[in-house]
């Protein structure tokens, strides 16, 4: 669908369309921490898996806030600067509902993201000097 | 800025790229120069041309708007969610979800519907992976992987270009004064702005 601008738009996919798009569920997952067993979780893990920050996937996939999950969350939040908490809080369900590039960020478990440097190049590392 | 593993660069002899767009798509002369204003983006920094090929078949950089699975693995998700993807050089496919409502002109930051896309703030970053580049945790570079519906960014930060250049280098043209970050509006969900 291609609009030459914005009043091109057609009133029915205007602000009031109920229309789902692709990750509207995972708003039901704000709050979430790790031990928790919520419905449908397990697509949340199919979406880190896409995105590179769950390597391997069981055939079985759970509901569970398992390990996984939480580390593959802190790893995320370290690339989105957000705090890396490990929980799916309202901020870091904001940064996911956002639409995205489909390339991973995470390819074959390397990233020069902000997960995968240093800690030294954190700016909110703090350099100490004992005297 | 960040690279794919490897570091997969385009060769140093093939500098001048060729583009061209899946026929089926039949696109206007407005769709075709938005993508040509985003490859600009890269070229003013970086001694490497792209210019539009009639010819699909032997474009080294082929476009194509496509739905759901479109065979090659990374199928598309409807409205929103991903809206596009890229591969890394020298492979040179763009494929672009034809689910989304994408808005040619520059004007979408004076909406507040939250499904519309600038396509041009979505090629120019799929252009950045075309030539190398992974993505990048600046906020403000193109390179970062969301953006928000009703948002435009289009000019390379500092972040792109650095890490653009460490790969081809510098255009002699290039004064290093085009390379700013203009997000100029970012409407969350709620409509708020962010």
């Amino acid at each position: 669908h291609f609009f030459p601008n914005i009043s091109s738009i057609p009133s029915w996919l205007r602000p009031n369309s109920t229309k789902k798009t692709a990750w509207d569920e995972f708003q039901n997952f704000t709050g979430c921490r790790p031990g928790d067993k919520i419905n449908g979780l397990n697509k949340m893990k199919q979406y880190f898996h896409y995105f590179g920050y769950i390597p391997e996937l069981p055939s079985n996939i759970t509901d569970d806030f398992d390990d996984s999950l939480e580390s593959a969350i802190k790893t995320y939040q370290k690339n989105f600067n957000l705090e890396p908490t490990g929980q799916l809080d309202s901020q870091t369900i904001q940064q996911i509902l956002r639409p995205r590039c489909g390339n991973a960020d995470i390819v074959n478990g390397t990233t020069t993201m902000n997960s995968g440097k240093p800690v030294s190049n954190n700016t909110s590392h703090l350099h100490t000097v004992g005297h | 800025y960040s690279y794919f593993p490897g570091t997969p660069r385009w060769p140093s002899n093939r500098r001048d790229l060729t583009y061209g767009f899946v026929p089926e798509n039949q696109l206007t002369d407005d769709v075709k120069q938005v993508f040509a204003n985003a490859f600009g983006k890269w070229s003013q920094v970086i001694p490497m041309t792209f210019n539009l090929s009639d010819d699909y078949t032997s474009a080294d950089i082929k476009i194509g708007f496509f739905s759901g699975d479109h065979g090659d693995g990374e199928p598309f998700d409807g409205v929103l969610g991903t809206l596009a993807h890229a591969f890394s050089p020298p492979s040179g496919r763009f494929h672009l979800d034809s689910a989304e409502n994408w808005v040619i002109s520059s004007d979408i930051t004076t909406s507040t519907l939250s499904s519309a896309v600038d396509l041009e703030s979505v090629a120019v970053h799929e252009i950045g992976h075309l030539l190398g580049l992974g993505h990048s945790s600046v906020e403000d570079a193109i390179m970062y992987p969301t953006i928000s519906s009703g948002t435009r960014k289009v000019e390379l930060a500092g972040d792109d270009v650095e890490g653009i250049q460490a790969l081809y280098g510098s255009n002699p043209n290039y004064n290093g004064t085009t390379a700013t970050s203009v997000q100029q509006r970012e409407t969350s969900d709620s409509g708020a702005y962010s």
